[in-house]
């Protein structure tokens, strides 16, 4: 049964909308708070990201180094050749071996091929790279390359997603000026900031 | 108030929260697309500990050279590694000190920075899940922009109030009220006996109950 009049279904939309109108003022203020938290993130990311640099810097230095005694080392000739070659020799079927049960157990996955690359790797390596830890070197280079890698993709994410931000944070919504008596905006504590998430450095450059 | 946003009369939306949803959306993804992406893996460092075994297992599968990292477990590896060529040149023997002095900090500022690399990956990580609090949070209102297309003064505007007996195994008497709210299609709630028309709670338990309503369809 229909149980209210016109004017109470007026009356009750008045009600509702108010209701509606704290609700969106209440989204509204969430937004200047999450804008808040964002802002201190990126302030901890900005002092974070000198310091990466700061060891990327330290880290190629000794990288390097490393590379540079490398060759240095690797200039030298012939140098216990003939005892290096016998203990590698021994040294092979054994590595082999032990590489296999490891991969048999923990990797489990085409152990087949896995064991012919390996035999393949073996012979051509030298038991002078294996005497220089050619192999550590190997890795570290690698290492380097997907760090380098992990590094650009996540700023070029970042870079595009701050620069959508920046120009959210720059909409009418966000920047109007408190002394304007014809507007009030929920969001007064904002001043203009046109590079919110980039410093002017980053922009210049 | 919002209301006193607009010199002109009642907020318009579409001027207030156009460009909201969707480059809230658009930085949310820009972010979320590498992170949540199962190729992003840092890479692991534990040479020295060799306790790595999924980064092992890649880099057999890769290349091989994973396996030169279980040397220490064949003694004529090992004997390698200690062969003294310094008989045939001394400064030879300098220079393989030197080499392994250098990977050695190498590999520990390699750690370092791959630390630090993880730090910068959950900083950003937070960043992004702020964006996706953001789009929680005030999607629903930006979306307004798209949906509210009269210029009805009323958010929530009552239809209908019918009392009648609830369809539960213990019947009682239930209020339904139809709402629109915005441009939304009716929008019906069932208000329980015990909050009564003329309970100053029941039209914001109403709006309250839309609105969630509604902003359940908008996430839909």
């Amino acid at each position: 049964d229909q149980v209210v009049s016109d004017n109470e279904l007026q009356e009750m939309s008045t009600q509702g909308s108010k209701y509606i109108n704290k609700e969106i003022q209440n989204a509204v203020k969430g937004v200047k708070e999450i804008k808040t938290l964002i802002e201190k993130t990126n302030e901890e990311r900005k002092i974070l990201l000198n310091t990466l640099e700061e060891a990327k810097r330290k880290k190629e230095d000794a990288l390097n180094e490393t590379k540079d005694s490398e060759m240095k080392l690797k200039a030298f000739p012939g140098v216990c050749n003939e005892t290096m070659t016998a203990l590698w020799e021994e040294c092979k079927p054994c590595l082999k071996q032990t590489c296999m049960k490891f991969y048999a157990r923990v990797c489990r996955s085409g152990s087949g091929l896995v064991g012919r690359q390996l035999e393949e790797f073996l012979n051509q390596s030298s038991p002078f790279y294996f005497w220089m830890n050619g192999d550590r070197i190997d890795s570290l280079l690698e290492d380097d390359r997907q760090q380098t890698h992990i590094m650009d993709v996540m700023q070029d994410r970042f870079d595009r997603a701050s620069g959508i931000m920046d120009e959210l944070f720059q909409d009418r919504f966000f920047t109007h000026e408190p002394q304007d008596t014809y507007f009030y905006s929920p969001f007064s504590s904002f001043h203009r900031r046109p590079h919110f998430l980039y410093p002017k450095s980053r922009i210049a450059r | 108030s919002i209301m006193h946003f607009s010199p002109f009369g009642p907020p318009n939306f579409q001027d207030m929260f156009q460009p909201f949803f969707d480059m809230i959306h658009q930085a949310q993804q820009a972010m979320d697309v590498h992170f949540h992406s199962p190729a992003f893996q840092p890479p692991s460092m534990d040479i020295t500990e060799g306790n790595d075994d999924r980064s092992v297992c890649r880099e057999i599968r890769h290349n091989s050279t994973g396996c030169l990292r279980m040397k220490d477990q064949c003694d004529k590896c090992r004997e390698i590694l200690s062969v003294d060529c310094s008989a045939n040149n001394p400064s030879q023997a300098q220079l393989r000190q030197e080499l392994n002095d250098s990977l050695q900090i190498a590999e520990k500022l390699t750690q370092k920075y791959n630390e630090l690399l993880q730090s910068y990956q959950w900083k950003m990580l937070n960043t992004s899940s702020l964006l996706e609090q953001l789009n929680e949070q005030f999607s629903w209102v930006s979306q307004l922009a798209n949906l509210t297309q009269n210029e009805d003064q009323y958010y929530l505007r009552v239809s209908t109030v019918t009392s009648q007996t609830s369809d539960s195994d213990v019947p009682s008497r239930v209020t339904e009220v139809t709402v629109k709210l915005f441009d939304s299609d009716p929008i019906t709630v069932v208000i329980p006996e015990d909050v009564s028309k003329d309970n100053p709670k029941f039209m914001e338990t109403v709006a309250e109950k839309a609105l969630k309503e509604y902003r359940k369809k908008n996430r839909e």
